[in-house]
């Protein structure tokens, strides 16, 4: 038997439209410690990690680890059905083919109860090696969105360079009508963490990355106040957003390498 | 040019 309560429907909301564009199905790992979920896109250049810590819903109770096999576009519209501050429960038998959603209202006045199918998928789960990052910035994830947004949509940029120094992280695009770059300087003070720049740099270091795969994890901004991007030279980059102290959703971009 | 490398040879299944 699987329960997981949720006090805001939103957060699950918030998660489904983070990743759902990237990949669309996805197993759903339960076990006491939480609900953990590992994705590539169809591609193979990028990967999403998402975790729920069995601490962050109350009550949480896994009897034994289960594989639940999600359709993430379809869950995402059945979320859609709950408002933002229902509590969602969602229950599961050992052996079943489906998961049950349920959303109250907070004044208890309205139920609303959801059996969806689940499905059998192959996943091939990765093992991520332990990596020591020579630059991790941390930034507003609001600014990070909108300098992937303006790099885009501005001049039609593919792909991105990301340069760090101690100094600060510059973001350059070439594109069909010129190119540009935005820099993000170090902040001094640190009185508003949400709103500082941080750069924790071992050596300076430069990567290339595919645009519009920093524009899909943008998609995340709503779950968290700040982002943080880990890189090293010629591995993929971590963008991570964390959810309070109740978890994470991280995605991981493989670099373009120069020929 | 650069290339899009594959997630695949960075990570091991």
């Amino acid at each position: 038997m699987f329960e997981a309560r949720l006090a805001q429907s939103n957060l699950m909301k918030k998660i489904l439209d983070a990743i759902k564009d990237l990949i669309t199905e996805a197993n759903l790992e339960i076990s006491s410690g939480g609900i953990s979920l590992q994705g590539m896109d169809s591609s193979h250049v990028s990967l999403v990690a998402l975790l729920m810590r069995s601490d962050g819903f109350s009550p949480f109770r896994c009897d034994r680890n289960l594989t639940l096999g999600v359709n993430l576009q379809a869950m995402a519209k059945l979320m859609k059905c709950a408002s933002n501050d229902d509590i969602l429960t969602m229950t599961a038998e050992d052996n079943s083919d489906t998961l049950n959603l349920q959303f109250e209202s907070p004044a208890q006045d309205k139920l609303s109860e959801f059996e969806m199918k689940l499905m059998d998928i192959d996943s091939e789960h990765l093992g991520i090696p332990e990596t020591e990052y020579d630059a991790v910035i941390r930034m507003p994830s609001s600014e990070f969105q909108r300098i992937c947004r303006d790099l885009g949509a501005g001049i039609g940029g593919e792909s991105v360079t990301i340069a760090c120094t101690k100094e600060g992280v510059k973001f350059s695009v070439t594109g069909s009508v010129g190119s540009g770059s935005i820099t993000l300087k170090q902040t001094g003070s640190v009185d508003k963490p949400a709103e500082s720049v941080v750069i924790n740099m071992a050596q300076p270091v430069t990567l290339i990355f595919a645009l519009r795969y920093l524009n899909s994890f943008a998609k995340a901004t709503p779950l968290s106040e700040s982002v943080s991007l880990s890189m090293s030279r010629e591995v993929p980059l971590v963008v991570e957003y964390k959810m309070n102290d109740t978890g994470y959703v991280r995605f991981y971009l493989a670099p373009k390498l120069e020929d | 040019g650069s290339k899009q490398a594959s997630l695949m040879s960075f990570f091991k299944k």
